[in-house]
């Protein structure tokens, strides 16, 4: 049974990526059998695990806009248990090249049908951003997993998202859920850290992880060598968090 | 003679509104006349301003799709000599509802004709993408601004951006030039942050600032309060940076 979680907020830099990367080497390690989809034309998921334009073949783009086989873009990464579906900068083209189309929306979920079999877990790192891209990964996710930095711009977004997670809710895909809000970058001696913990704590109770990532300079510095912060510095506190994440969930869907 | 900025990089989270909004405010404590424009359907330039989606009446929206006068949707702000055009949510729907136009990168070049007069620097904040906002904003720009955090992601896109700016350059804007790279979230302990500084120079040598902007707690709490930071605490490190980049952008225009 494929579980797939969006990881998704319009707010730029709250930790999308390296949530997305470091939760899937995590799980994998863990034993799950996982696929991270780089959803995003920044292509950040693929360089933090080691590719670049020149290394992959086909990407996601060719899947949702060129039809190409999905089982086609598949790379296998140094963890074991653990794929990735490439982007390249192309993506960012498919939201002008798709607004023609019928079922624009459901491109994404109608693609990864066909492999949900062979995973456990499908995660898609979204681009910053409530577009097209974005729409398709909710509509194609069970649930959705949002970072959130502990800062004011950040929580000010948050009711942006859950209207446009509901939208799809009612629209396009009704069994969509919220995964959880992951808080990232918390620093514990500042006041704004807390003040934002306290708040998504009070407003949504059950969708807090009780796992909370610090700030730390392991998390981005892995990306510049191609590796998940557990191959990078597995000793790291914020390794271990990720770790505690995947724990967490897996605990969950027991 | 107005010079018309625009403050962009798709990667999230640099600093695109922070250098906006502070820099504007900087520059109207320098004596100069100031618009920023909110160009952002997240709106964070106009929240870090103080102002709310209830307190604002037509904004950059309704000036691109609409044809409201953009005179209609200047909004004086606590600071004097700094106007802003809010932005809201409905921002978003833009780049989908203006794909049938023509010259649907020309609106907001053609929006700000009728008011450069009024001011020596007009600021525009950028969403985190290259989608048709940026495009109208690099279309109607002299000059971008390119805030850099000091962090490998971020490095990455660089190449992006500039190819973007060149492609614009060549297309719709033949008098786009760079204003220069701001690094932000500089940490001196950090090995990263010396060695994106070390490329930049070395990559960019003409391009870079001398003023860089370190990580700075005020910076983040600034926005709650409604604020520019050299209200909230103009003691503060981070608030005499951005006073000293105000002083290096009005040295060059001379
Ligand atoms: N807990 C953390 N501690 C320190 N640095 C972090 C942490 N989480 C993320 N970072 C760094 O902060 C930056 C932003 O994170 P990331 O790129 O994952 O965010 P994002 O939401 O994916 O951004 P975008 O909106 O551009 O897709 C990156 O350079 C990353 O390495
Ligand atoms: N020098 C700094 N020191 C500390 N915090 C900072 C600094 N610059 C920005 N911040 C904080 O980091 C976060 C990201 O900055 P900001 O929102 O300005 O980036 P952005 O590029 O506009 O993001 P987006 O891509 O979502 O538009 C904000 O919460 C901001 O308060
Ligand atoms: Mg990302
Ligand atoms: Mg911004």
């Amino acid at each position: 049974n494929c579980r797939v979680i969006a990881v998704a907020n319009q707010k730029g830099g709250v930790g999308k990526t390296t949530t997305a990367v470091n939760l899937s080497a995590s799980l994998a390690v863990a034993e799950a059998r996982v696929l991270l989809i780089d959803f995003d034309p920044q292509g950040n998921s693929t360089s933090g695990l080691g590719f670049t334009a020149e290394t992959i073949g086909s990407d996601i783009y060719d899947v949702i806009v060129n039809d190409v086989n999905i089982k086609d873009t598949v790379l296998h990464t140094e963890i074991d248990g653990l794929d990735i579906i490439p982007a390249r900068i192309e993506l960012s083209a498919a939201e002008v090249e798709l607004i023609q189309e019928n079922a624009r929306e459901k491109k994404l979920k109608q693609a990864v049908e066909s492999i949900k079999s062979s995973y456990d877990f499908i995660l898609i790192d979204c681009p910053p951003s409530l577009g097209l891209l974005t729409v398709n990964a909710l509509t194609a996710a069970d649930s959705v997993l949002i970072p959130m930095q502990c800062e004011y711009y950040a929580m000010e977004g948050l009711g942006q998202l859950l209207n446009t997670i509901n939208l799809i809710k009612e629209s396009l895909n009704p069994e969509l859920s919220i995964e959880g809000i992951l808080l990232t970058m918390y620093d514990s001696r500042n006041n704004l850290s807390k003040e934002v913990m306290q708040q998504v704590r009070t407003h949504f109770p059950d969708k807090a992880f009780n796992t909370v990532v610090p700030r730390g300079v392991a998390l981005s510095e892995a990306p510049s060598y191609g590796k998940p912060v557990l191959l990078y510095q597995p000793k790291a506190k914020v390794s271990e968090c990720y770790i505690n994440l995947a724990k967490e969930m897996l605990e969950k869907v027991k």
